[in-house]
Formats: structure tokens, sequence, C-alpha cells
């Protein structure tokens, strides 16, 4: 029968596409509700398997998952036409993009309470992957796997452990996390290494490093309490972070150029260095006002 | 809050277009769409420093993909490895590349129930810089080939 969710038109594509997608609300707890958007497989909806896929953040869209990422329906820079990726994963499975926790893209509580946790959007997640299967009953016995990038390495095993521990009947197989934060310690001593062995950190600041936050077997860069360890961490965070680098991808330019002076990007930062208060200094100085 | 040197202009143009809002069933009540939420990042509590038991817990049930572009640094390739070795699953076989268009596309080592993936050359949104090769790995993990 006919679905409400179902999108019969999607504005800036010039032929609608041969598989069917859905856009709505799922149901989480209290007056919480998710956004997703559920793109059928290309080829065998009925047996194919059903991916969940959630971007991280916290706090970010999924469906920069679906327009940018892994979903087919990619957009032009004038942000009105909408062209067919030909590497979506539609191409093998159907594919939830949720957008969550609420108040996250088009994801909004009645409430406006936006204060959450690591437990509670799991929960939420899980009560919203319920009223899915309730919606699209025919996938409920369809593999099923849990996927996701960034702080999604916190939403997948966490969603993960709910299915494990629920009654609900979902056939879950497993899950993929790609380059997910697993743990804040490794992520951030794991990064002076590769910084120094990228060459982004010079001779005398890794000497510091090794100096102010190693001892014989080990070294803590994560959450050391010698002050100097603090500063030179700064220092070579300030080199990763703050310096024009794309943080997200080494070798491809950074959109937009250097970041303007003392701008702060509290999304990405937030997953690094959490320990410490640093202080990031601009690569190129504010020039002084011209009279 | 649109993270660094991330250019999401023409998704911040689409979504917030009314047709398309309209198309997608999205209430005129909802907020205008963005990428990333200021108020739902700057409240949001953190309650796991690592993963590391549920990891525990899951490997026993499910099949685990952990894959990272090599080039990225929010989550690099390596804090992702190490957490993946501190498990101390058995491996099965060796560390070895894999393939994609004639080209290597990265190197992947086995453990009982976990892949560890890399793909060279992307950065933080893999299916984004390397979409061939995502497709590949991903369609290889869901179908539990190797």
């Amino acid at each position: 029968g006919s679905n409400p969710d179902e999108v019969l038109s999607l504005p800036g594509l010039a032929v609608q596409p041969k598989f069917k997608h859905y856009s709505g609300y799922l149901k989480a707890s209290g007056t919480k509700k998710l956004h997703y958007w559920f793109v059928e497989s290309q080829f065998e909806p009925e047996t194919d398997p059903v991916v969940l896929w959630m971007n991280g953040g916290p706090g970010c869209s999924s469906l920069d998952g679906l327009l940018s990422e892994l979903g087919p329906f990619h957009l032009r820079d004038d942000g009105k036409t909408v062209y067919m990726n030909p590497y979506s994963w539609n191409n093998a499975a159907n594919v939830i993009f949720l957008e969550a926790p609420a108040g996250v893209g088009f994801s909004y509580s009645d409430d406006k309470n936006y204060t959450t946790d690591d437990d509670q959007v799991s929960m939420d997640n899980y009560l919203a992957l319920q009223d899915f299967f309730t919606k699209f009953p025919q996938f409920s016995k369809n593999p099923f796997f849990v996927t996701g990038e960034s702080y999604g390495g916190v939403y997948v095993p966490t969603l993960s452990m709910r299915i494990l521990e629920g009654n609900a009947t979902i056939n879950m197989q497993g899950f993929a996390v790609g380059n997910g934060l697993s743990s804040y310690a490794l992520n951030d001593n794991s990064l002076m290494y590769f910084g120094y062995y990228h060459g982004l950190f010079g001779t005398d600041l890794w000497s510091q490093l090794q100096c102010y936050c190693c001892n014989a077997s080990y070294c803590n860069f994560h959450d050391n309490a010698q002050p100097q360890c603090s500063l030179v961490v700064g220092e070579a965070m300030n080199i990763v972070y703050n310096i024009g680098l794309d943080i997200y991808n080494l070798y491809d330019d950074c959109a937009g150029g250097i970041p303007p002076h003392a701008t702060v990007f509290k999304v990405a930062m937030s997953n690094l260095f959490r320990n410490y208060k640093i202080k990031y200094t601009p690569l190129i100085k504010k020039p002084p006002k011209l009279r | 809050v649109t993270p660094p040197c991330v250019n999401v202009t023409s998704s911040l143009i689409y979504l917030n277009n009314p047709d398309v809002r309209k198309a997608l069933h999205i209430p005129t009540s909802v907020q205008d769409w963005d990428i990333c939420s200021g108020v739902v990042g700057a409240q949001y509590v953190r309650k796991y420093q690592t993963l590391y038991n549920q990891y525990q817990t899951l490997v026993k049930h499910y099949r685990i993909m952990v894959y990272n572009g090599d080039i990225d640094m929010a989550c690099n390739f390596l804090g992702d490895e190490w957490f993946v070795e501190s498990l101390k699953l058995d491996k099965s076989g060796d560390r070895r590349e894999w393939v994609s268009n004639k080209q290597i596309a990265g190197f992947v080592q086995d453990y009982t129930n976990v892949t560890l993936v890399t793909i060279k050359g992307a950065g933080h949104m893999v299916p984004q810089d390397k979409p061939a090769q995502a497709l590949k790995m991903f369609t290889a993990f869901i179908k539990n080939t190797p």
C-alpha cells in the first residue's frame, strides 16, 4: 500500500530513481521525533540487508552522509541540482540515514529540551529503530547492520548493545565504524605520532613532547599532569588544527582557506585533547586597522 | 559549528529550500537544517571514555568492521588500530593489502569477528574521498566475503 513517507518527487533530480525512498519521522522517548531518510536497495530490496548509517559530532546530521558520502543523491555546487552517486551504498543494501539526537538537522522534540547523553541517545536510537520496523515490517527479517563514522564510534556500539540486550525482533548481524572515536586516550596519544611521522612537527618540538610527556616506556600526551607537557601538546595541536591544514584530510585543500583569526570550531575540537585548555595561536595575525 | 575546512553550502541551500522540505515531509514548524547543532553539541554529556567494554561484549555476537581513511587527523587510523589491538583478539592471517581497480586500496587485518581496514588516501569521510573503494569494502563486509 501507499506509504505517506514515500518521497514521490525529489526537487532538482532530472529523472526520479527507480528505487523507492522515504522521508519522515520516527518516535523516540518523550516528545522526540527523529528524522529519517530511507533509501531502498537499487537491486533486491526484499532480501538485501538493511543498514543504519549515523554521522557523528556529537550533534551533526546524517544527511551529510546521504548527500555527500554514501547516499544515492549528491548535490552540485549550486545547491539546486541533484545527481545520482554511482557508488551509493544502496547498490548493495537498504540504507536508513537517521538524524540524531533530537535537535540535529530536521529532528526535534516538542519540549525543545535538547540536553542529552550517550545512554539517552542510544536508547532513543533504539526506540526509533523499533518504530522504523513498525513502519516497515517487511524489512524486519532482512539482515541488519549498524554503521557510522566519527562520533558514530560511540553511537554505533552503544546502539548495538541496546539491540543485543533488548527484545526487539531485529536480525542484527554486525556493525561497522569508520574513522570512529573508540577511545579518547588512544585517539589523542596516537595523533602526536601521526603528526610527527607525517612531518608536521620538527625535531625540536618532538624532542620536547618526548621530554615532557614520556617516561622510559610510555608517552602520555592525553592527560599528562605536567604543565610543560600540556604546553607542548598545545603547540603541536596548533599545527594540526589551526594553521590551515584540513584536519579531516591532511592532503586536501582546506575549504575556505586558512581559518580566520580567532575562529573556534567547537564541534571538531570537542573530541580531541579535552583534558587541556589549549590556546590556539593564529598563523596569520589580524592586520592592524589602516587609517 | 560548521566543521573546519568543510564546505556545506550546497546542502544548506538545498535542504532549506521550501520545496525540498515539502518533498521530504518536514513540517514548517521544524527548525532550519544545519550540518551540526550547536545547541545539541554544547549540552551533550559524554559518558564513555572508551568503548572497550562494549566491544568485548559485542565481538562475541556480531561481525565488526573498523575502517579508517589513513590521512584523517580527527580520528586517526593509528588510534583505532591500537584500540582493536587492545581487544587482544586472535589474528586470522597476516596483515595484507587489499586491491580496488588494480591499485592497492589500503591494508587489512582480520581478527576473530573483527576486520580492521585502512583506506589509502582517504580522510575522515571515506565514502566521499574514495567512493569506489568504500563501496567495495562495504559490500564485502555485509556479504561476509574477504
